[in-house]
């Protein structure tokens, strides 16, 4: 199975 | 003061198509430089980034920096009062609760004018990171809409992997497989540059939603590098750009 990953580890808020 | 007009609506409309599978409710944010507006879907998979940069218009001024904030499907309704020819301006006041479109037609006898209120939305920038990808592929926007539905049918998940001997789409699931490859074209139409070669899993659904930019541009990028968000950009013209990021999927 695999798991959707989110963009916020990637992506930092400024 | 805001002010901004584009000699056609068409370029306008379809644009927002682009985003309003995404997003309801977006804010542009306008400088003396352009126009910028970037937004993740509601679950954080996917962002799009829209830039216009001034040159882009066949008019264009702001004073002072402005933030519009709108909901994309008010606009779509007020673009449908619109002809494809027909030039638009946009114009915000400081400060202003509202925006104003107005429009006019070919042979200037025909005006429209219309209002929508302003949102305020409290929205997140984020910092999109400099990245450089290890497989950069140009292809035909229409090859890409076509391969993307076209893997669809299959599986929800859609393996994407590049090498210097070409692009591969995968899908498979209960009905069987399916497996799309494009070559490197002498002509051009198709050009890939591999570094090292990538193979990541993506959802289908959201690179569908993607290719609703495809009557804004002849070519599409696309950009892979490991564990790191693809990269589907839709030029538009020289003057801006629409870019979406979409996470991958990882086995458990």
């Amino acid at each position: 199975a695999q798991t959707q990953v989110r963009l916020d580890s990637f992506f930092k808020t400024m | 003061m805001f002010e901004a007009r584009l000699a056609s609506t068409l370029t306008l409309k379809r644009i927002v198509d682009a985003l309003r599978e995404i997003l309801n409710q977006s804010t542009l944010d306008c400088s003396d430089t352009g126009i910028q507006m970037q937004a993740m879907d509601n679950s954080h998979v996917s962002l799009v980034s829209l830039c216009l940069r001034k040159e882009y218009f066949e008019k264009y001024k702001c004073n002072r920096n402005i933030s519009l904030g709108l909901d994309l499907k008010s606009l779509t309704k007020v673009l449908k009062c619109a002809n494809g020819d027909d030039a638009v301006t946009i114009k915000a006041a400081d400060k202003a609760d509202k925006v104003e479109l107005s429009f006019e037609s070919a042979g200037k006898e025909r005006t429209a004018d219309y209002e929508l209120r302003l949102l305020n939305l409290d929205q997140e920038h984020l910092a999109i990171p400099e990245t450089e990808y290890n497989c950069v592929v140009h292809m035909p926007a229409t090859e890409f809409a076509r391969i993307c539905r076209d893997m669809a049918t299959f599986s929800e998940s859609v393996v994407i992997a590049c090498s210097k001997e070409g692009i591969k789409f995968s899908a498979s699931g209960e009905m069987g497989a399916a497996n799309i490859k494009l070559s490197e074209t002498t002509k051009g139409e198709v050009s890939i540059q591999v570094d090292e070669p990538v193979a990541l899993s993506f959802a289908g659904r959201y690179l569908s939603t993607f290719t609703r930019a495809t009557p804004l541009a002849e070519k599409v990028k696309i950009g892979l590098a490991p564990d790191v968000p693809l990269l589907v950009e839709y030029p538009i013209e020289d003057y801006g750009y629409i870019r979406y990021y979409l996470a991958p999927k990882v086995d458990d």
